[in-house]
């Protein structure tokens, strides 16, 4: 299944202790160049509990666990978590589960967290605690039964698996800069234009602005590939693919300030002014970047 | 992006609520400064260099 559109790749416990697991997942050279990483599935599987634990618990129907993702990422010397998920499992009955004994921890959104990230050496996607639920009746210990199936298990099944979706940014990306021989159409793909902006044509600007009397400010045209149909509808976590701007720089000017009725200079710098780069990017969805291989 | 756009950036950047009004008189007598061309300067060099990311 390793395929442009969905990779998966098998993960190892590093450390278990009583109520936390570390998993990593070895990223190197797992990701084609150029490519956008636009959803990470972590799929862990539950062992079987065994019925006689279960009676032990001497509780009315399955009891429930809450199960904790968070990643864990080495930056700067420090280690810093983020959330993925977190949920209620049920521990021995039958309905806590999809039909392949999966739960799918992490939508898109969050998932996509770590979108666009270079696949670093030891960047490991941790799931992290399981604990007591809180709003369940105190006296339980049901969480000390959940665990996780681990590589090497019986029959090679179950270990951790991080299911990797991505695009290649050749077909669903940006193109650069616009040719300006040709003119933009509804076809053009995604692409930076040029775009004066005179700023001593606007009066409000007169006698006020002194620098610059005027800017190449850019703006992104042209349209977007949209991932195909199947896979929109595996995706329902992320909208159209859109051209903006995902690169912007700030734009100083020096604009005549009054004072005490004395006029002086004075340097005032505007983020966001002038588009450096165009991407195709999901509504609501970080701006990607690109990948190293 | 329009000059709507530029001028609401201007002002917030100001903290001012309407662009002032300045006549012909008031640009002759100004010079601008040295350090303040040079700052102009010093952004516009480190704006070509350094970006931001998008939303």
């Amino acid at each position: 299944r390793f395929s442009q559109h969905f990779r998966e790749v098998a993960g190892r416990f590093l450390v278990s202790e009583a109520n936390t697991h570390l998993l990593a997942f070895g990223m190197e050279q797992r990701l084609p160049p150029n490519s956008e990483l636009v959803q990470a599935v972590l799929r862990l599987f539950q062992e079987p509990v065994p019925e006689a634990a279960l009676r032990r618990l001497r509780r009315p129907g399955a009891p429930r666990v809450r199960v904790t993702v968070e990643w864990l990422r080495e930056r700067e010397g420090s280690n810093r978590t983020s959330l993925i998920d977190s949920r209620c499992v049920s521990v021995g009955g039958r309905s806590r589960c999809t039909r392949e004994g999966s739960e799918e921890l992490g939508e898109g959104r969050r998932a996509g967290q770590g979108r666009g990230r270079s696949p670093g050496r030891s960047r490991p996607l941790t799931p992290g605690s399981v604990s007591r639920d809180p709003l369940a009746p105190p006296p339980s210990s049901a969480h000390r039964l959940v665990r996780f199936a681990s590589q090497g298990a019986r029959s090679g099944q179950g270990e951790p698996q991080l299911e990797l979706r991505t695009l290649d940014l050749k077909d669903y990306g940006a193109q650069g800069d616009c040719d300006p021989e040709v003119p933009v159409t509804e076809a053009t793909r995604c692409c930076r234009q040029e775009m004066y902006i005179d700023l001593q044509g606007m009066k409000w600007a007169e006698n006020w602005v002194l620098e610059p009397p005027g800017f190449l400010a850019y703006e992104c045209v042209g349209s977007c590939q949209q991932p195909p149909e199947p896979l929109s509808i595996k995706w329902p976590y992320v909208g159209p693919r859109q051209c903006v701007a995902s690169e912007t720089a700030s734009l100083p000017v020096i604009v005549g300030i009054k004072e005490g009725g004395r006029t002086r200079p004075q340097v005032v710098s505007l983020p966001n002014m002038r588009v450096q780069k165009c991407s195709c990017a999901s509504d609501g969805a970080p701006v990607p970047r690109r990948l190293e291989p | 992006l329009g000059g709507e756009q530029i001028l609401g950036s201007l002002l917030q950047q100001l903290q001012l609520h309407q662009p002032p009004v300045l006549d012909q008189a008031d640009l002759e007598q100004l010079v601008v400064p040295a350090h303040v061309r040079a700052q102009y300067v010093a952004l516009l060099q480190h704006s070509h260099g350094a970006r931001s990311r998008g939303r």
